[in-house]
């Protein structure tokens, strides 16, 4: 995973990553603002006070906070969109990671959201070998061909070419084999069933928040098992980090555990996936009216005549 | 950074100039992609080629040193790597060796084991995709036809692997497959070595699978499983597997290990057949002549 | 650190998707192999 693009390029502490997010806001700002000045400058004559108050007002560039919440709004949009084309899991999943992702490189004052949706979900199909022509992709999502293929390159710039994603399902599927080899005959099968299903669940929402870039994908998996079975996940991960067994040191425990000269220390591992759930815990849903009025100002700055 | 000096090959998505470095003064391919010709935006196999190479990191796989847009075109600056095994197989006044044999094998599995345990299938494994370093290492290239393994309802096309290259179950169209796709070329591309002339050459893909069976027997469900389930099945020419003693006779300089590493790689059941790391651990390799130094191979 | 942390048993998983493909002729002739799967599964998990 450490030789990943996606741990390599998109892997942050908290720091780093909100240092990042007012870096692109900061800039995005000050283009703005300058664009502004440019356009009073340019109509002194036109315009009158008052119509320079109105702009002075209401067409103030968002903060990274704002921004934040703008893009979170359109990252649900784009998994309800792909969904709604009935891509698999693991294709939604990408869709959303490219969206996110590119708002860590750029500004929605300068490429605003509803413009990239389409294209990170189109670009994500062909990534992932689940290729739709142009032609009947903006047939069924009603897209602009030119839009959706004017911002790919863009978008894989953005994406520092990195298009390999590394999702938390197929851990899930992991933890869902080795947790019936490590509490073999003392896990009941169809409960298991039951929440893998729960799980995939979680994971596509927990995509949709910066945990993917705070954890490696088998942490948020396991968060997210925690969430929804905390006694049996606490009970795997002793057995299988702890070896606090009753019948210890027994071979066959041994073996199923595959401790070999496991490094992992379970107090640390606990830790990182209680922290990680607790991220994946906070709600991202942003009050619509408040993303309207995020909306209309970003509308504004890029378009103050029309104010 | 880049110059694009000389132009060495073109292509049906991409045209490949060779160029230096400037800040290191380093020989550099860069592979410009075109982006008019595809109405669907970027090439899938560019995104392929983009999407691997930035995962993979090993000697012998191609380095990709950086990428870039110019001009609307997607720059891929790769390793500059100047021959390649077909070139050398061809190429009549290169003698080598059954240990440079051995050496070019090794590197050729090593790269390949190391694409496999990434879980990504390289799917176009031929000589002139495994191409040669200054200093003689392999390195496998060519990314364009990549993917992951696939998740396990998911069905793959089977028209992968240039023909004289491709592994039975895909001339049965098969929709399943795994990485044994990859070793049977691997195999392929062994006897070839030792022949210096294809192996498998099919005129099409009816043809190949003709000549597949002619030289290497037509299997049954007795040695693999429900082959007869797959449609082209039917209509096949049966021929017996060649006897151990015809192997000999059809490798002459081959030793009992080197036709048993080429019998694991060429066995006709995918479930059955070697993986890198059998092949890569098989006797052929521990047996004397010790593979080359590459760096010694003229 | 290049130890597995895990040992893959098939016989200690019931993973009843799986094994259903394990059974279709068109998988099984195409050369399916349900450890290739499960190694997979168990590798993302414990990277």
């Amino acid at each position: 995973f450490r030789h990943s693009s996606q741990y390599r390029f998109w892997s942050f502490t908290p720091e780093q990553l909100e240092q990042r997010r007012i870096e692109v806001n900061a800039q995005a700002v000050q283009s703005i603002e300058q664009d502004l000045r440019n356009f009073i400058d340019a109509r002194s004559t036109e315009l009158n006070e008052e119509e320079i108050k109105t702009i002075e007002n209401r067409a103030v560039p968002v903060n990274m906070e704002e921004e934040l919440k703008l893009v979170n709004l359109y990252a649900k949009k784009v998994q309800t969109i792909a969904q709604r084309l009935n891509l698999p899991t693991e294709i939604v999943a990408t869709s959303i990671t490219f969206f996110r992702r590119f708002y860590l490189e750029n500004s929605v004052m300068k490429i605003e959201p509803k413009a990239i949706v389409l294209t990170t979900i189109f670009l994500a199909c062909k990534s992932e070998n689940y290729f739709i022509g142009i032609d009947s992709f903006c047939e069924k999502t009603r897209g602009d061909k030119e839009q959706v293929l004017k911002y790919e390159f863009p978008l894989l710039e953005s994406l520092k070419f990195s298009l390999l994603s590394h999702h938390p399902y197929r851990p899930l599927h992991g933890f869902f084999l080795d947790i019936q080899a490590v509490l073999h005959g003392k896990v009941d099968l169809s409960y298991m069933g039951h929440i893998y299903d729960r799980c995939k669940k979680r994971i596509t929402d927990a995509l949709l928040t910066d945990a993917v870039y705070f954890y490696s994908p088998p942490q948020i998996t396991l968060a997210v098992l925690m969430l929804e079975d905390e006694a049996l996940t606490t009970r795997y991960l002793e057995l299988k980090f702890h070896g606090n067994d009753t019948n210890q040191g027994n071979a066959e425990d041994e073996a199923s555990r595959g401790n070999g000269n496991v490094t992992i220390q379970l107090d640390k591992l606990m830790k990182i996936v209680t922290n990680c759930s607790k991220l994946i815990e906070k709600p991202t849903t942003v009050p619509v009216e408040e993303a309207k009025s995020i909306a209309a100002r970003l509308y504004f700055c890029q378009n103050p005549d029309d104010l | 950074e880049y110059t694009k000096e000389r132009k060495v090959g073109e292509g049906t998505y991409a045209v490949v100039y060779l160029g230096t470095k400037q800040s290191s003064g380093r020989k550099i391919a860069v592979k410009e992609i075109k982006t008019s010709e595809f109405k669907d935006g970027l090439d899938m196999s560019a995104i392929r080629e983009v999407k691997y190479l930035q995962e993979i990191q090993h000697e012998n796989v191609i380095e990709l040193i950086d990428i870039f847009l110019a001009y609307d075109n997607l720059n891929l600056v790769l390793e500059f790597l100047p021959s390649d095994l077909e070139k050398v197989i061809k190429d009549r006044s290169i003698l080598f060796t059954p240990a440079d044999i051995k050496s070019w094998m090794l590197m050729t599995l090593r790269g390949v084991h190391h694409c496999h345990r990434n879980f990504i299938l390289h799917r176009d494994l031929k000589p002139n995709n495994l191409l040669l370093s200054p200093e003689g290492i392999i390195k496998v290239a060519d990314f364009g036809l990549a993917r992951t393994f696939p998740s396990a309802q998911e069905i793959l096309t089977s028209n992968v692997v240039t023909r004289w290259y491709r592994a039975p179950e895909l001339l049965f169209g098969a929709k399943h497959y795994t990485s044994a796709v990859d070793i049977w070329s691997a195999g392929v591309i062994f006897a070839e070595l030792m022949l210096r002339i294809p192996y498998l050459p099919g005129q099409n893909d009816v043809d190949q699978i003709e000549v597949t069976f002619r030289a290497l027997g037509t299997p049954t469900d007795a040695d693999w499983p429900d082959v007869s389930f797959f449609s082209a099945y039917n209509k096949l020419q049966i021929y017996p597997p060649p006897s151990r003693e015809e192997l000999r006779r059809r490798f002459i300089a081959a030793s009992e290990n080197a036709l048993s590493f080429l019998c694991g790689m060429l066995t006709m059941n995918p479930q059955k057949r070697w993986n890198a790391v059998e092949c890569l651990e098989s006797d052929y390799f521990k047996e004397a002549p010790a593979p080359s130094d590459p760096f010694s191979i003229k | 650190d290049v130890s597995k942390r895990y040992n893959l048993d098939e016989s200690l998983y019931s993973d009843p998707f799986i094994k259903d493909l394990q059974e279709r002729k068109d998988f099984i002739a195409s050369g399916f192999r349900v450890d290739y799967v499960y190694s997979r599964m168990l590798t993302e998990a414990f990277m």
